[in-house]
């Protein structure tokens, strides 16, 4: 609004102007002589003068080059040459926005250089939220996609005064992707996948940049796409659209998984946090990861002594404190005091209530309520049995108020709660640490102290969809099936439900020939 | 047993944002600079043919198998790619050395006949991009200041 | 069941690392040499 008279039609000399310089032989090295020469008419054209005025620029430089696009698209040609043209004004723009970020301010002042940053990015996001909105299904993707890719590798360049800045510049593109995550833009979402799995962005955000600092906002923008595609995921029902954003997803992860195992064992607790209970393949993905440097024993090995192995009483690294997600304070109050003193009494028989939101089916719990309250148990579980100088085992895994609280869950809660709850330890069986290991010994132990069939049944259901997906499968979940199904003291076979129907004994034993 | 769960208003929105979304989606050369010489053309062909490039075909090691005529193809016509980069280390390997005055390729036919801290003299051959073929030069004056 | 990962296009035994050469969630074949920009000396620019 409120642009100042004879702003658009200087803007659009300058802009084509601009263009033009950029793609003339005389352009320089990197388009530097041409940009000095423009600086110039920018001076001369008044457009510097203000903060102000330098935003209109951008907005209204942003708004033509969208203009163009669309235009561009409109015609019935090929897509090489609509990109052609497209292209030629975008990649002129974006060298402009490049090179005033470099050149702004003094070489040590990089302050100017970010603010810029952050405001060209925010004007290109906000023009692109107002176009998806008005547009609708017209919207395309092309122009917004093309400014933001070519603008991260320009300022991703192996430059001096680049480098300096870049930890700034990386998050200001999170800052920026963020804000147009898929729930927001969702006809941008294809291009934004595409834009955060760039071989350079993940290269920056999780290679290059140093003590691993671009971690948590790259799993901030993973989180986003998956809580985008749960509800989709959640029933099943992929269309193509979502079954290509779904399949995009996973070789995504398998990227991560290959390149970066460390970062989604660091980050599991919280993308299994907002990841569909029923997306198993997906789920055990990022459960299969482990530390490069760690040596997996084959989870079939005979007698395999699981507690004997090196890192089995080291924690693993969990990025997200999931203490405090347990709400609210007096439920968490109340829970720490049952933990050590189990007292109140009552915690027990309301704990079932404080988990429950709805009483509509399929939708009654809290899920990341009941995420949180499983590993927080389960690691208070585990210093307290340190701090007796033992180790976790079937044994002094028992008897505590911490399995008091375990079993008051197996017991009370009903299937679609169990269910919610037996994923929660599930989750939590990776690769070999102190976490697998108690948990793996708290589902063996459940099992074989349930009071009802029913408990064993829905334990082996949460193993077993876990097993017969594609691969990959979690070294924590094979190493407690095998135990389940060939340690006699849990007397697996004499079951019914494992005799219920032809297939299903047929499963069993294929899953058990496998396993032996 | 938690079973479907009906889609939200907002979910539907955004269905039919993503079902539009689908039908632009990104080429690959949108993450790409543009390439004038030899831009990205997608093209069905038959299946037989090859559809994936060799494997190891981004080492230095395949660049070497391959003739100096293809180096020099891919290195004038994939500027500024990996595939530049690659196929002028694998030339250097065979004792090509790039003039950065004429932008053409040299190769000593023989020992130079006069060598000093700032150039060497004698006879070379040199791929004229030009012409698009190899070319022997005589007496030429090979200044180490252009020597890339 | 899943999918089966293997026939996504990445080549899950590479000693390499797959993002550098990464086309795209969509592509099922990594960047071929000449799809991957790189910094070369400014002498090379030759167009």
């Amino acid at each position: 609004f409120d642009d100042p008279p004879g702003l658009h039609e200087k803007t659009e000399f300058l802009l084509r102007e601009w263009v033009n310089m950029y793609h003339s032989p005389a352009a320089g090295r990197d388009s530097t002589k041409a940009f000095s020469a423009f600086v110039q008419q920018m001076h001369q054209q008044g457009i510097l003068k203000t903060d102000d005025l330098i935003t209109r620029f951008f907005r209204l430089c942003t708004e033509m080059c969208v203009d163009l696009c669309y235009r561009a698209l409109s015609e019935q040609s090929s897509p090489t040459l609509i990109r052609a043209k497209c292209f030629h004004t975008l990649d002129a723009f974006v060298r402009l926005i490049a090179l005033l970020v470099k050149h702004s301010g003094d070489s040590a002042n990089t302050v100017t250089k970010i603010n810029l940053l952050n405001k060209v990015l925010g004007i290109v996001a906000g023009v692109l939220l107002q176009d998806h909105e008005v547009r609708g299904t017209d919207f395309q993707q092309l122009p917004y996609h093309r400014i933001f890719i070519m603008l991260f590798i320009e300022l991703n360049a192996p430059e001096h005064v680049l480098e300096s800045i870049n930890f700034q510049v990386l998050t200001a593109f999170c800052n920026t992707f963020h804000i147009l995550r898929p729930a927001k833009a969702p006809g941008f979402a294809f291009a934004w996948l595409e834009l955060i799995s760039h071989r350079v962005f993940i290269g920056r955000m999780l290679a290059i940049t140093p003590q691993q600092r671009g971690w948590s906002m790259y799993a901030q923008l993973l989180s986003d796409l998956f809580k985008f595609l749960a509800p989709f995921l959640r029933n099943a029902n992929l269309d193509k659209p979502t079954q290509l954003l779904y399949k995009g997803t996973l070789r995504v992860l398998l990227v991560l998984l290959h390149d970066f195992p460390e970062f989604l064992c660091d980050f599991h607790y919280a993308f299994c946090d907002v990841i569909p209970p029923n997306c198993i393949q997906m789920r055990n993905l990022i459960l299969s990861a482990f530390p490069r440097n760690m040596r997996l024993p084959d989870p079939f090995t005979p007698n395999l002594k699981v507690d004997m192995l090196p890192e089995i009483a080291m924690p693993p690294r969990i990025m997200t404190n999931f203490a405090k997600m347990i709400q609210p304070k007096g439920f968490k109050n109340d829970m720490d005091s049952y933990l050590t003193s189990r007292s109140p009494v009552t915690f027990l028989s309301e704990l079932r209530s404080s988990l429950q939101i709805s009483s509509e089916p399929g939708n009654r719990y809290n899920i990341p309520l009941i995420n949180a309250l499983v590993l927080y148990v389960g690691t208070q579980a585990i210093t307290f049995i340190h701090s007796k100088g033992l180790q976790p085992s079937m044994s002094t895994i028992a008897h505590s108020s911490h399995m008091d609280i375990f079993q008051n869950l197996a017991v009370d809660l009903d299937t679609e709660g169990r269910y919610l709850f037996l994923n929660a330890i599930a989750n939590q069986l990776r690769y070999p640490n102190s976490h697998t290991h108690y948990f793996s010994c708290t589902l063996l132990y459940l099992f074989a102290e349930a009071n009802s069939e029913a408990i064993q049944e829905q334990i082996t259901r949460v193993l077993l969809e876990r097993l017969i997906v594609n691969r990959p499968h979690p070294w924590g979940l094979l190493i407690t099936f095998i135990e389940l199904i060939k340690n006699p003291s849990f007397k697996f076979w004499n079951h019914d439900f494992v005799h219920c129907a032809p297939e299903i004994e047929k499963l069993f034993e294929s899953v058990a020939r496998s396993c032996m | 047993p938690l079973g479907p769960q009906p889609l939200q208003k907002e979910h539907l929105y955004q269905l039919a944002m993503l079902e539009a979304g689908f039908h632009h989606l990104p080429h690959p050369s949108d993450s790409e600079r543009q390439r004038h010489y030899l831009p990205r053309n997608p093209c069905p062909t038959p299946t037989h043919y090859p559809q994936t490039p060799p494997p190891h075909s981004d080492t230095v090691e395949f660049f070497q198998r391959l003739s100096t005529e293809t180096l020099f193809f891919i290195f004038y016509y994939m500027e500024g790619t990996k595939a530049q980069y690659l196929a002028a280390k694998a030339l250097k390997k065979q004792s090509w050395r790039f003039h950065t005055k004429y932008m053409m390729w040299f190769q000593r036919h023989e020992e130079p006949k006069t060598i000093t801290d700032e150039f060497e003299q004698g006879t070379y051959i040199y791929f004229d991009y030009e012409k698009w073929g190899q070319r022997k030069k005589e007496g030429f004056t090979f200044e180490y200041r252009y020597l890339e | 069941p899943g999918i089966d990962l293997t026939t996504l296009g990445l080549n899950l035994n590479s000693p390499e690392n797959l993002y550098s050469t990464f086309q795209s969630p969509w592509a099922d074949a990594p960047c071929r040499p000449q799809d991957i920009d790189f910094h070369v000396p400014s002498e090379y620019l030759t167009n």
